[in-house]
């Protein structure tokens, strides 16, 4: 474990609590993608499988509890709860054009050709995609609330952390897994143009208008 | 530990 890597998991913890108070508070989940949460929880359960067959710390088996947990809770509360909430006319995105080419890529390219290794495989190619839906929600209502802004922000930021941690691991360990850090990188790089929006627009107490 | 083996990582 390393400063960064703790830094990345808090900043996602913070994003799945920033996710829970909105919807709760607001009693609405108005401006969240539905879809980009289905894909989140398909991204945890199938990456934690190993739940069940490796034992690496209390630390990780806590987070992932809570992750596979926090988002199978966001589902409810979408598609429950506040159904009536949901904005079924803009949260069109397709994602089964993620889910198939994620799955083909992990059977092609993959550490091990395994089941819980294509699986994993599969969750790291699907999550750096998967926010693709919500950013994709954003440009279409072409707004979105201060709330919202922070979720995505410290989501965003929580992989970008993740690749300082990659480089201090190659350096201070010789550890560096490709396709982590590939998938990572892709994953950054869609958050940027959220990212300019949010460091110029949000911090400056503006609303996150999108140039119509 | 080999990386593929076991990911430590969340």
């Amino acid at each position: 474990m390393n400063i960064f890597r703790l830094a990345g998991d808090l900043s996602h913890l913070l994003a799945i609590i920033l996710l829970l108070i909105k919807i709760w508070k607001t009693r609405s989940c108005a401006g969240i993608s539905g879809k980009s949460q289905i894909l989140f929880a398909v991204v945890y359960i199938s990456r934690y499988l190993d739940l069940v067959t490796t034992f690496v710390s209390v630390y990780n088996t806590v987070m992932k509890l809570v992750f596979i947990v926090s988002s199978v809770a966001t589902l409810y509360m979408m598609y429950v709860k506040f159904k009536a909430t949901y904005d079924h006319n803009h949260d069109s995105f397709r994602i089964e054009f993620l889910l198939v080419p994620c799955f083909v890529l992990a059977l092609l390219i993959h550490a091990a050709f395994t089941p819980l290794e294509i699986l994993w495989t599969f969750s790291i190619y699907l999550e750096a995609v998967a926010i693709l839906p919500q950013l994709f929600l954003v440009s279409k209502t072409g707004e979105a609330e201060s709330i919202t802004s922070h979720y995505l922000f410290a989501l965003g930021s929580y992989r970008a952390l993740y690749l300082l941690n990659w480089i201090y691991r190659y350096y201070a360990e010789g550890h560096y897994d490709l396709i982590a850090i590939f998938a990572g990188a892709i994953q950054t790089i869609l958050y940027c143009d959220f990212f300019y929006l949010y460091i110029t627009k949000v911090l400056k107490g503006k609303k996150l208008q999108l140039p119509a | 530990i080999n990386a593929e083996d076991e990911h430590d990582e969340l």
